[in-house]
C-alpha cells in the first residue's frame, strides 16, 4: 500500500543519518506522486504537500524517535480533516415539505440516487416524493417510476411538461397527498451548457431546497473540480453525494471536491440496488485515498 | 507558447500541470517531460507550430497505435459488442452509432437490447430505434441478456442486417460475476455469427480519472477490446488517460461522443485531440 511504501521512503531518507528539512520535502514528492495517481486536482496536491511539508517540519517530526512514522501520521490526519466530519444532516422546511433537489453531470447517479435516498427517509419515517423533472432523456421517466415503484414511494411528474413547471408544481401536490419531503431528479448537464445551468437556477429560485446534493461519480478525474465549482458557484450546493464507490476508483475526486467547496460529503453510492445508500466515512475515505 | 519563450524548468512545469489537468497521469507526464528536456532544455522556442508538433508527433504515434477504423465483416452482419462502466453513455453512443450506419453510409442496423437489468434501459433503447428508424431486438426487463444476442443474431441474418450492435448493462469491472456475463454474451455471439463480435468497443466517459486503466484491464481480460467510444468529449474534460492506455494496451480510440443526441459522433482525430490538451 501507498503508506507502506512512503513509510519505507521517510525511512530510506532518515537512515542515512537523520531526517532533514530536505529529505521531508524528497519524501514529500513520493505523497505528491500518490495523491496524484488518485485523482487528486493537481492544485489541491500542491496546497496538501505544503501543509504537511510545513506541519512537518514545525512539529520538529525530525527530532522525533520515529518521524517517518510520524510523517505518515500528519499525512493521514491531514487527508482525513480536509474530508471533514460524518454529517447526514437534511436541513428540515418549517413551513411545508422539505425539498431536495439532485444536480449533477450526465450519468452520475442521480436517478438511481434519488431512489436510495428516498427508501432511507422511507426508513427514518418520512413520506417522500419523487418528482421526474428529466424531460430529456429517453425513458427518463419510465426509469424513476420503476425506481420509485421498487421502493413504494410515489413518483409525481407531467409528460409534456418543463422541467421548471413539474418542480415548481411537484411542492403543491406533495402538500396535497401529505407528503414531507420532495425528491427532485434533474437531467443531467454539463457545467458549462449555460442554458440549463440557467434552468437549475430557476428550479432553485422557484422551489427553495433546503438541500440541493451534487451528484459526483467517483471514478471522476482532474476535471471533478472544474464542474464541482461552476456547480456550486450558481447554485450553493448544501452537500455531495459520492457514487460507484463499489469500485475500486481511489477516489481523489472526493478530496478535491472538499477541498474546493468547502461543501460535506454527505452520502456515498455503493452499489446499483436501492438499499446501497451509505453515510460518508472521512477516515475510510482518507485510507481508500492513500492506497 | 510562445515564440522566445524559454524551455527552462518553470516552463516544464506549466506543461507539466497543463498534462496533469488533462488526466494523462503522473507517468506518462513524467516520461514526455524528459522527452522534451532532451530536445528543447535552455533552448528557446524559435517555432511554437514546430514545438507543439513536437509534442503532437510524440503523442499521436501512441495515439494511432491499433488503428481508428472500424472493422467490418468480409460477409454478412458486422456485429459491435459494446459495453463499460454504469453510466459512461453506452446506450448513447450505440444511438450515434446507428444513426453513422444507418442515415449516414446507408447500412441496414440492427439494435440488441441485452441490458436487461437497469430499469427502463430497453425502452431507453427503443426510443432511439424508433427515432432513428432502424430495428432492434428486445424481449422484457429481467430476461437473459445471452437470450437477447441469440435471439438478435438469428434476426440479423433471417432480415439481412449489415451491422448489428449490442448494448449491455453497465457493470463495474471488480464485479467478477458481471464480467463472466459478458463474456458469456460474447460467447453467444460469436458461435452465432462468423467472426463475431467484429468490434468490441469499451464506452470510456472523458471525465474518468486513472481508474479507466483498471477498467480497460479487467473489461480486456474479460472480452478482447478492439477499440474505445471517448464519450462526453463535449464537456471540460480531456480524456488524456487513453494516451496511457494506447501505450499500455495498444487500444485505440475509435469514436469521441460530443453531445446527447445522435448526431454528436465523431472519428477519433489523434491531431484534434492532442491540440485540445495543448492549444
Ligand atoms: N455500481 C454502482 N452503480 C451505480 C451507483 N449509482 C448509480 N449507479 C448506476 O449508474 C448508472 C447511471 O445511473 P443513473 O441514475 O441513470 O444516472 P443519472 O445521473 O440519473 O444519469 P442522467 O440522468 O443521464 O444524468 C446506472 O447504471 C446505475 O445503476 C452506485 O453507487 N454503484
Ligand atoms: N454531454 C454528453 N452527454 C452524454 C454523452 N454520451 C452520453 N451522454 C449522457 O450520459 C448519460 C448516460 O448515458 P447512457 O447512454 O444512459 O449511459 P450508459 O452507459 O448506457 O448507462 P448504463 O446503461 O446505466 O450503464 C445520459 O444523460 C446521456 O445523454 C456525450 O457524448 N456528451
Ligand atoms: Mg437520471
Ligand atoms: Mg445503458
Amino acid at each position: 500500500t501507498i503508506t507502506k511504501s512512503l513509510q519505507s521512503t521517510f525511512d530510506k531518507l532518515g537512515r542515512r543519518g537523520r531526517l532533514t528539512e530536505k529529505s521531508i520535502r524528497d519524501g514529500m514528492r513520493e505523497v505528491r506522486t500518490a495523491l496524484l495517481s488518485a485523482d487528486v486536482h493537481f492544485d489541491v496536491v500542491k496546497e496538501f504537500t505544503r501543509k504537511v511539508t510545513d506541519r512537518a517540519i514545525g512539529e520538529n517530526v525530525i527530532k522525533t524517535v520515529a518521524p517517518s512514522e510520524q510523517i505518515v501520521k500528519i499525512v493521514h490526519d491531514e487527508l482525513e480533516a480536509l474530508m471533514g466530519p460524518t454529517d447526514t444532516s437534511i436541513r428540515e422546511n418549517a413551513s411545508g415539505p422539505t425539498v431536495i433537489m439532485m444536480v449533477g453531470l450526465q450519468g452520475s447517479g442521480k436517478t438511481t440516487t434519488c431512489g436510495k435516498l428516498a427508501q432511507y427517509l422511507v426508513r427514518k419515517g418520512h413520506r417522500p416524493l419523487l418528482v421526474a423533472a428529466d424531460v430529456k432523456r429517453p425513458g427518463a421517466i419510465d426509469q424513476l417510476e420503476i425506481v420509485g415503484e421498487s421502493v413504494g414511494v410515489d413518483v409525481f411528474t407531467i409528460r409534456g411538461g418543463s422541467p421548471t413547471a413539474i418542480c415548481r408544481k411537484s411542492i403543491r401536490h406533495a402538500t396535497q397527498n401529505e407528503k414531507d419531503i420532495v425528491i427532485l431528479d434533474t437531467a443531467g448537464r454539463l457545467h458549462i451548457d449555460e442554458t440549463l445551468m440557467v434552468e437549475l437556477v430557476e428550479i432553485q429560485r422557484s422551489t427553495k431546497p433546503q438541500e440541493i446534493f451534487l451528484v459526483c461519480d467517483a471514478m471522476t478525474g482532474q476535471d471533478a473540480v472544474k464542474s464541482a465549482k461552476e456547480f456550486d458557484q450558481r447554485l450553493a450546493v448544501d452537500g455531495v453525494i459520492l457514487t460507484k464507490m463499489d469500485g475500486d476508483a481511489r477516489g481523489g475526486a472526493a478530496l478535491s471536491i472538499r477541498a474546493i467547496t468547502g461543501k460535506p460529503i454527505k452520502f456515498v453510492g455503493t452499489g446499483e440496488k436501492m438499499d446501497r445508500l451509505e453515510e460518508f466515512h472521512p477516515d475510510r475515505m482518507a485510507g481508500r485515498i492513500l492506497g | 507558447v510562445r515564440i522566445g519563450r524559454r524551455v527552462d524548468e518553470s516552463f516544464l512545469e506549466e506543461l507539466e500541470e497543463a498534462m496533469i489537468t488533462a488526466d494523462m497521469g503522473v507517468q506518462t507526464t513524467q516520461e514526455l517531460l524528459e522527452h522534451l528536456r532532451e530536445a528543447y532544455m535552455d533552448r528557446e522556442i524559435e517555432d511554437p507550430k514546430a514545438f507543439l508538433g513536437y509534442i503532437s508527433n510524440y503523442l499521436e504515434q501512441h495515439l494511432r497505435r491499433g488503428g481508428n477504423e472500424l472493422i467490418t465483416a468480409p460477409s454478412g452482419p458486422t456485429v459491435i459488442l459494446v459495453c463499460g462502466v454504469n453510466g459512461c453513455g453506452k446506450t448513447t453512443s450505440i444511438a450515434k452509432l446507428a444513426y453513422h450506419f444507418h442515415r449516414v453510409e446507408n447500412r441496414k442496423v440492427l439494435l440488441a437490447a441485452s441490458d436487461t437489468f437497469r430499469a427502463a434501459a430497453v425502452e431507453q433503447l427503443d426510443v432511439w430505434a424508433q427515432r432513428i428508424g432502424c430495428d432492434i431486438v428486445k424481449h422484457k426487463s429481467g430476461a437473459d441478456p445471452g437470450a437477447v444476442a441469440y435471439d438478435a443474431c438469428a434476426a440479423a441474418k433471417a432480415r439481412g442486417s449489415e451491422v448489428m450492435i449490442v448494448d449491455t448493462a453497465g457493470r463495474l469491472h471488480t464485479q467478477t460475476g458481471l464480467m463472466k456475463e459478458l463474456e458469456k454474451i460474447r460467447r453467444v455471439l460469436a458461435k452465432q455469427i462468423e467472426g463475431a463480435p467484429h468490434e468490441t468497443l469499451l464506452v470510456l466517459d472523458a471525465t474518468t480519472g486513472q481508474n479507466a486503466l483498471a477498467q480497460v484491464d479487467l473489461f480486456h481480460q474479460s472480452v478482447p477490446l478492439s477499440g474505445l467510444f471517448l464519450s462526453k468529449l463535449d464537456g471540460t474534460a480531456k480524456g488524456g488517460v487513453v494516451i496511457s492506455i494506447n501505450r499500455q494496451f495498444e487500444i485505440p480510440v475509435k469514436f469521441i461522443g460530443l453531445g446527447e443526441s445522435y448526431e454528436d459522433i465523431q472519428p477519433f482525430s489523434p491531431d484534434d485531440f492532442v491540440h485540445a490538451i495543448f492549444g
